[in-house]
């Protein structure tokens, strides 16, 4: 729903304009105020930032030792319950007590899922989101032998920039693409160069994604592929092989 | 003819500078 038709439904709402940077939402703001979550939640776990807004936290060791939480000791649980129940047990307690410094030293609310595995995690998250719409999220991971395990990496793994075109502002010619992968490149190469100076980190890959459709058959179900090359830094130099990889993708997509 | 709803460029394999 847009904003003017939000407005329409709910006239007291009160809306604010995000800043803009290329006619596309900036949203450094939240890559960095997302960051100062990461350094709370990082005290107590193996940390994986899995997005922009959402991190997968490994709580095991915390969850076996936290002080005065021993799960051995628990008197409240089920007789039934196994040790890996009580460590969940023990980790519901961790992460009411991270969320509230979070609350405490950024102002910001997190929304948790607490389980054995990843996946499981997220979609109990997910869950709760129906409910919370808190601005961060965050996903708890008890157990490493369940799924995969929790990188511990404070950092991105990739970057991206991108943009839609919905209905009557979908692009159809190359000159039009061709502008919006300058503005994309330009706005990456930025990121890339932000990670070099402050991480001292280079990435290796540059990868083109589109949406496309035909416009005598807007309900084909054929997707565009994704098409990657060797990244090599430099902004003109992105922009072309952006462009080569588009072509390419169109090509294939078109038969 | 084609249109186009959405595009993205991502970096990814990301290293430390040995």
């Amino acid at each position: 729903m847009r904003g003017h038709e939000a407005k329409q439904v709910f006239p007291e709402i009160q809306l604010i304009q995000v800043p803009v940077v290329r006619v596309k939402a900036d949203l450094n703001t939240c890559r960095n105020a997302g960051s100062e979550v990461v350094a709370v939640l990082s005290r107590k776990g193996r940390c994986e930032r899995a997005s922009i807004d959402e991190v997968y936290l490994d709580l095991t060791d915390a969850a076996e030792k936290n002080s005065g939480v021993d799960p051995k000791n628990m008197q409240n649980c089920r007789k039934d319950a196994d040790h890996h129940d009580k460590l969940l047990a023990c980790g519901t307690v961790i992460v009411a007590e991270l969320r509230t410094q979070v609350l405490k030293e950024t102002d910001f609310t997190c929304s948790a899922g607490i389980a054995h595995n990843k996946e499981t995690a997220w979609r109990g998250k997910a869950a709760r989101m129906l409910w919370h719409q808190h601005w961060c999220l965050v996903v708890e991971h008890c157990k490493r032998d369940h799924g995969e395990e929790v990188q511990g990496c404070l950092l991105p793994k990739s970057h991206g920039s991108e943009k839609t075109f919905p209905g009557p502002r979908a692009l159809k010619t190359i000159a039009s693409v061709q502008h919006w992968l300058n503005d994309l490149c330009e706005e990456l190469a930025e990121c890339l160069g932000s990670d070099l100076d402050q991480n001292k980190r280079i990435a290796q890959t540059l990868t083109l994604h589109a949406r496309a459709y035909r416009s005598s058959d807007s309900d084909s179900q054929k997707n565009f592929s994704s098409k990657s090359c060797p990244l090599m830094y430099g902004t003109a130099k992105m922009q072309e092989d952006a462009l080569n990889l588009f072509q390419t993708g169109l090509h294939e997509y078109l038969g | 003819g084609w249109r186009i709803t959405g595009l993205s460029v991502s970096a990814s394999k990301i290293v430390e500078i040995p």
